[in-house]
């Protein structure tokens, strides 16, 4: 499983959370406008977090963040 | 499996509850407006709680949660 | 598998039941109007009930629980 | 594999006959009208009963039991 | 897989016949007119046969037996 | 894979036929008329014969059997 | 996987071959008209051949032997 | 995996090759017209050639053969 | 995964490339008018050229080879 | 899961993210104008970025990377 | 997993990327005009990249590379 995030204003900021019995931020990745991501679930990632203006493809469908 | 929340205000949490023989909360993830979170059910959690107005995307479609 | 529930009142009840021999009430979990849990069938959870007004979502399709 | 039970009336019950050689009833679970059972077929759960007047949603699709 | 069968007069009769070398009758259930079976094919259970009139669904479709 | 067998007159022969390097009979079911069978492909039964006037139900679409 | 064979006419016959390096005929089951077999693929037979006028259900459709 | 083939004349011949770092001829079977046969893709044969006006019916769907 | 050559005129060459570090032609076979081939990737071949004019079905779809 | 980027012009990158619990860049390509990318996600790469004007093709559908 | 390519026009190039640590080319197959190559992600390759005029069909669809 994989979801595609692409920024749709600079800084943008994709949060991997940590799979286990904790749950903290292991990697902060920003993106510039425009810029893609394209992001698996993994043995060290359970869980992430999106801040600011983005467009999310998912298995359950395309949304945007963003207030 | 994963599931998607997208906070409709500032002050949604996300409660993800432990796996196995008890039933307790182990992490609360705290959502601002607009944030974006993707969570799977993991070896630690087998069931979650949302609190506060959010939109949740899951494999049986999209619903609201909030009063 | 999971299934999503939505109370639709305060004090609906989630019960979680035993796998095994035996049948009991390992967890009850009580939801305020409003609140969402997503709960999987687990290495302890064979059979759940669900007892007030809430909306279910589960893998058959959607419906009501409540008188 | 679940099915989800939903009673239409009080006193429906929910019947688990034993997996193997022999079939017994292990289990009833009664249910008040408008609860909600999900059940899964089990390793020690194989046959299913339910009697009373109730929604039963299947793989195969939605029936009602009762006279 | 699983099939159900719900009994459309009283005195329908659910068998299952063995699994192996042999078929043999090891169970025969009772239903009441409007009682309803989720049976599964088991470890023991290869071939079942289904005597009176009564509602069935399988991977199939559905089909009612009975002269 | 299980198929099924509705018997549509009295006398109609299901046949299992074994598995491995011989091709034998090794059960043959009666059905009276109305009567159905539902019967998998198993470790001891790699080919099936039905005889006499019977619907039949596959998952390559429904038959009827019978001169 | 499966496939359905219904005789159209008298003297049909199903053969099976065998599987392995040699690919000879190691059973041939006559069919009169009107009798459905039911038949494998297994360890022992990777071919099959139909001789005289049938239907046949395969996964990739229904088609009919003969000349 | 299996295809189907029915020769439409005459002499139709349906070729096996060898599965592994050689590429040779291991089988071949002829068919009159009419004829239909059922053959796996196997442990021996991982490649056919089919000579002669037949239809032919595969998982990506169904053509003829011929000139 | 199996593909499906048929070869629109003499002389088509269907060429199987080597699996593993190195990537040469292990076989071509040469196909005249009407003849039809239906090959595997497999342990040995993990690539395929076609040369001259032929249709070929694949898993996304059907074209021709030639210029 | 593989993903396919056509590059819509020249010094289109296509980064490579350890897969792991640090999160670095291992590969970047460049990509001109028209040229075509399909790559995994693997042992190494748990994730991707995608800087530039380009066409992506993912499961979750198409979609276009730069400003 | 495989994707096909026909070159429409002569010199286009199907490049092969070495998966593992390391991303470097390790084959560059020529293809002429009208020719068609089929050709798997393998334990050597992870990813592939095509310069010049061709028509791609992969998973997620088909389109044309080149400028
Ligand atoms: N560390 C948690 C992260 C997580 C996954 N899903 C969650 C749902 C709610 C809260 C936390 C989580 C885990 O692996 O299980
Ligand atoms: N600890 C429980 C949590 C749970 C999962 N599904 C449930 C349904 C009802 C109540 C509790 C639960 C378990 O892993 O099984
Ligand atoms: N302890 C039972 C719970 C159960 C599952 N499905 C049931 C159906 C009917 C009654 C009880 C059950 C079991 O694991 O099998
Ligand atoms: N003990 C039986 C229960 C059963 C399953 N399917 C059946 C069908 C008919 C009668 C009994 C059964 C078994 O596990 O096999
Ligand atoms: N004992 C038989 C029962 C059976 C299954 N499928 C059948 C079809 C025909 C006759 C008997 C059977 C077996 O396990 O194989
Ligand atoms: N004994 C044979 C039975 C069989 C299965 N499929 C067949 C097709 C044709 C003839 C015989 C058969 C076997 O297991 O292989
Ligand atoms: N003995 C052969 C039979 C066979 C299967 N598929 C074929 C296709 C062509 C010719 C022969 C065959 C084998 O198991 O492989
Ligand atoms: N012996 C070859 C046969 C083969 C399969 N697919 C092919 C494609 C092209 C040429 C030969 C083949 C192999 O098993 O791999
Ligand atoms: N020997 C190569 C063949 C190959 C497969 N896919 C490719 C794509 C491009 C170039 C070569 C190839 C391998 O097995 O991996
Ligand atoms: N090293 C990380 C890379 C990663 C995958 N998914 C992510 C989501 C967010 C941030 C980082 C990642 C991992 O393998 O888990
Ligand atoms: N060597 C890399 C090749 C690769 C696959 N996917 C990629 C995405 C981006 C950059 C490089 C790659 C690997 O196997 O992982």
């Amino acid at each position: 499983d994989y979801i595609v995030v692409k920024a749709l204003q600079d800084g943008v900021t994709l949060i991997g959370l940590t799979r286990g019995k904790e749950t903290k931020f292991h990697h902060s990745e920003k993106l510039d406008k425009g810029e893609v991501m394209l992001v698996q679930f993994t043995e060290h990632t359970s869980a992430m977090k999106i801040r600011g203006k983005a467009q999310i493809w998912t298995k359950h469908g395309q949304l945007e963040s963003g207030a």
